[in-house]
């Protein structure tokens, strides 16, 4: 475990953490695409299919519970929480989960490293996730005030993928036959997505105020 | 060909 792979899974961690805090301490989920978190759980879920067959590290099976868990607790905490879904967006966060679902299926079931159901859920979860923040984005565009803790949860959650490109090349560089063209430029399109987030981001941070979208 | 193996990212 190379340092940008560490540092990728505690902004990852740290991301996730956020999030909750907004969650539990505000008991508020204004700003948060529900959409892109249903993504994401579909995505880990889909991923993670190998905890239970294939042991890789204690570390390796304790974050995958972790984000499997927190992916699914935030989906529950929005959909069903009593005081917490009263602040959730519904009409503003309209995108479709089937249009990114189904063109990510049929990618992954005709571009995979091997034709197995595991392998297949697998690519799959790398072209979702490389698009699961769009319902995010769309209704961040249409959330004039972006609070702070919002701003700081999607900023370290498109670091923790353009971190992992620096991992990917570092173990590229060092390890032999270390090649994985489908997380790679899956997850390259998912940072470049952040792109004008980031942008507006730094923006915001070197000019000391406060966040927000062009229109 | 990649190392189907080598899964050890999250």
């Amino acid at each position: 475990m190379n340092i940008f792979r560490l540092t990728a899974d505690m902004t990852h961690l740290m991301s996730v953490i956020v999030l909750l805090l907004k969650i539990h301490t505000i008991k508020s989920c204004a700003g948060i695409s529900l959409k892109t978190q249903e993504l994401y759980a579909i995505v880990f879920t889909c991923r993670y299919l190998d905890i239970f067959t294939d042991f890789i590290s204690f570390y390796n099976t304790i974050m995958k519970v972790i984000f499997l868990w927190t992916s699914f607790s935030i989906v529950w905490y929005m959909r069903y929480h009593k005081i917490v879904r009263r602040s959730y967006d519904k009409d503003q966060d309209t995108f479709r989960h089937v249009f990114l679902m189904l063109p990510c299926l049929v990618l992954a079931l005709l571009i995979n490293e091997r034709f197995t159901f595991k392998e297949v859920m697998w690519t799959f979860s790398f072209y979702l996730e490389a698009v699961a923040i769009l319902p995010q984005l769309v209704l961040l565009q249409r959330t004039r005030n972006i609070d702070n803790l919002t701003g700081q949860y999607i900023f370290l959650l498109g670091a923790y993928r353009a971190l992992y490109i620096l991992n990917w090349i570092y173990r590229y560089v060092t390890e032999p036959n270390y090649v994985h063209w489908i997380p790679w430029m899956s997850g390259l399109v998912q940072t470049l997505l952040y792109g004008d987030f980031f942008y507006y981001y730094f923006l915001s941070w070197k000019n000391n105020v406060k966040l927000q979208l062009p229109a | 060909v990649a190392n189907i193996s080598s899964k050890d990212e999250l």
